[in-house]
């Protein structure tokens, strides 16, 4: 089965 | 010191409505231009971003820059009281308000006052780039509600596809498996608009997507925008005056 992404690998902390 | 009127307050509390399931606290940002909120679930796995316009409101003033940390489902319980055509007045101090008045008003001689007590939320904001997508599909929100509910009985994991056929949402799990193909179209009622740059496919939770659909009584029509390896946009615009996006990270294959 797919493994879920963090959101956070995706968008930088601002 | 803040204060703005929404008329339609029902906007306010569909808004509520929609992201109470992912998000337990969050801030209302209320600027100049605009109240808006951005928060995380609490796995981190999806954003939600909810903006209203000054313009959205009627007598908005807003001297500077507040966060407002309300617990979504208190505010719910409050908003259970709203007539369905009452208007809403927000009204909070500038320094460091610890509760949010809130007056319902709607055409009878009644007018409802309450307080919800605020809290100091510390969050995590997220910078989204401002970048183009590969596919853009919109689509009425509802059929979107009625693809994600049905194809949750299959399994757990939808891919999204959208190629040149059209968007085609697919499901394998341990009964058997389905596909819902959607096609771009003109008619009135059913119009689905697809811009595509090149085709894209990835994986997304459907849990999370009908989360997102919660949205569904606040638009006509939902924008879904994706491109390779990234996280999905679920737009529910807000006649002109704003949106509510659902930002879910995709799944990658093992």
């Amino acid at each position: 089965t797919p493994m879920q992404n963090n959101l956070k690998e995706f968008f930088a902390m601002v | 010191m803040f204060e703005a009127q929404l008329v339609e307050g029902k906007t306010f509390k569909a808004i509520i409505e929609a992201i109470k399931d992912l998000v337990v606290d969050c801030n209302l940002d209320c600027s100049e231009e605009e109240v808006a909120i951005q928060s995380m679930d609490s796995a981190h796995v999806s954003l939600v971003a909810v903006r209203l316009s000054a313009s959205a409101f009627s007598n908005y003033r807003c001297d500077r820059p507040n966060s407002l940390g309300i617990n979504t489902a208190n505010m719910s319980k409050i908003l259970k009281m709203l007539g369905k055509d009452d208007s809403i007045t927000f009204k909070a101090e500038d320094e460091s308000p610890d509760s949010l008045t809130m007056l319902f008003e709607g055409g009878k001689s009644t007018i409802a006052d309450f307080e919800l007590k605020l809290m100091d939320i510390e969050t995590e904001q997220l910078g989204i780039p401002d970048t183009p997508y590969q596919c853009t599909i919109q689509m009425r929100a509802d059929e979107f509600q009625r693809i994600v509910r049905d194809l949750q009985v299959l399994g757990d994991t939808c891919t999204i596809s959208c190629g040149k056929e059209g968007v085609r949402f697919s499901v394998t799990g341990a009964i058997g498996n389905g596909n819902i193909l959607v096609r771009s179209s003109d008619e009135d009622k059913d119009k689905v608009t697809i811009n595509m740059e090149e085709p894209v496919e990835l994986n997304f939770a459907l849990r999370y997507l009908n989360f997102f659909t919660k949205a569904t009584p606040l638009a006509e029509n939902v924008v879904i925008s994706m491109s390779p390896d990234v996280p999905v946009v679920v737009e529910y615009p807000i006649e002109e005056f704003g949106h509510v996006k659902f930002y879910l990270a995709p799944k990658i294959e093992e």
